[in-house]
């Protein structure tokens, strides 16, 4: 899920 | 969520209401680029598209909203208000969209992490981020006089980008995964644009005077 980490950012 | 995070978020959320309030109050949206809030609505109706598929928390999808709303809001003002329209500074706002969304659509085509619509559109909302204000910057060049307001809106972002970047660092620094570099080169770009204008902004602000930039 490492490239997905900054997609709970808004 | 950090307090880093939470703070940049804050200082988002403000500046989107200091130019709502601001446009509400005098009924006047001098100054303001139309073509930087286009981009911005823009860049969150890509972004946000994961609220129809993805659920990460009640405080993410109340902020999406809000801002996809807000953006939204500011933009029928500047276009169709009858009041609001007349003050739009449109002969000044000339930056082209093309310059900007063409760049960033091909980056977000070749530069991404996984070659899927909603992905690439993601990518292109944060490579469009960094880059929105640019019509912002270039019509507070070409205004002699900029008002109180504008100043802090801008400000006001530049301190949310701030804030973001302190987010990543502590991120980088405590969570095993977090390895961002789209995020990271773009929001530092995205930042550093802001970086001239704070400098005059301090230089104004220390000597109480009315923001003015240099030709």
């Amino acid at each position: 899920a490492s490239a997905q980490s900054a997609h709970d950012e808004l | 969520m950090n307090l880093f995070r939470l703070c940049g978020d804050m200082f988002h959320l403000l500046s989107i209401m200091v130019l709502l309030l601001k446009i509400r109050a005098t009924r006047s949206c001098r100054g303001i680029s139309l073509k930087t809030q286009e981009l911005y609505a823009l860049v969150f109706v890509c972004r946000y598209l994961d609220l129809f598929y993805s659920f990460i928390s009640v405080y993410n999808s109340f902020m999406k909203v809000t801002f996809l709303a807000t953006a939204f809001s500011i933009v029928r003002y500047m276009r169709y208000d009858k009041v609001v329209k007349q003050t739009y500074d449109r002969e000044q706002d000339t930056f082209r969209y093309v310059f900007l969304i063409a760049p960033c659509l091909l980056l977000a085509l070749v530069l991404n992490h996984r070659f899927t619509l909603t992905e690439v559109l993601w990518t292109f909302s944060i490579y469009l981020e960094a880059v929105a204000i640019l019509p912002q910057l270039v019509l507070m060049q070409r205004t002699q006089n900029i008002d109180n307001l504008t100043a802090n809106y801008v400000a006001l972002l530049g301190a949310y980008r701030g804030f973001y970047i302190l987010n990543w660092i502590y991120r980088f620094a405590t969570e095993r995964h977090y390895r961002q570099w789209i995020v990271w080169i773009s929001g530092v770009i995205q930042t550093a644009l802001y970086a001239d204008f704070f400098f005059y902004y301090a230089l104004c602000w220390k000597a109480n005077k009315r923001l003015q930039l240099p030709a």
